[in-house]
């Protein structure tokens, strides 16, 4: 049963590799069915990453979006600051698709302070991009001007000239 | 619309071609 688990994440990712999402959901949600029986925290985290993936790649964002809170809850019990900043991330960006900018921008601020405190500068500098964007969006063009300053001279310094 | 509006937003859309080939291994 344990390897049926495993098999069942792997086809989910190749699924998802061959761009076909829906057979992907549907493995990792045998692959999630799985790790509940099992206890495995860090295997049903995993599978929750993926199905909030493969849920935006069929426009299905608020779906997405609660697989990811799913993610964010259990990296914050596994006590996973890494996988914690990327659910944030990944919730900014979705709450962003849903024109939701009052939460993206919660997301993208929690992904910020979390970047911080690891000292990923690279991180730090994908979610003032995203701050830029989303206070842009909602007018609020001077926290937009701080943002987008702070993302220059983040890029400037990791040499990121794009 | 929601493409549209995706293609609008560049950090979004950056954070998407990432994702696209981003798994979570077993």
């Amino acid at each position: 049963r344990a390897a049926q688990g495993r098999t069942y994440g792997n086809l989910g990712n190749t699924h998802y590799l061959l761009g076909q999402f829906r057979n992907a959901v549907k493995s990792h949600e045998q692959r999630l069915l799985i790790a509940k029986e099992f206890g495995d925290k860090a295997a049903e985290r995993r599978a929750y990453c993926n199905l909030g993936n493969a849920y935006i790649f069929l426009g299905e964002f608020s779906l997405a979006a609660e697989h990811y809170k799913r993610t964010l809850q259990l990296a914050r019990q596994l006590k996973d600051r890494a996988v914690e900043a990327q659910a944030c991330y990944s919730l900014g960006n979705t709450y962003t698709l849903l024109q939701d900018y009052e939460r993206a921008i919660d997301y993208h601020l929690k992904h910020l302070i979390i970047a911080q405190d690891l000292n990923d500068r690279i991180g730090e500098g994908r979610a003032c991009w995203s701050l830029g964007n989303a206070y842009t969006a909602l007018g609020n063009h001077d926290q937009a001007m701080h943002f987008a300053e702070k993302h220059l001279e983040i890029s400037k310094e990791t040499g990121d000239r794009s | 619309t929601q493409r549209m509006h995706l293609i609008q937003i560049d950090s979004v859309q950056r954070w998407m071609e990432d994702l696209r080939y981003m798994t979570e291994v077993e």
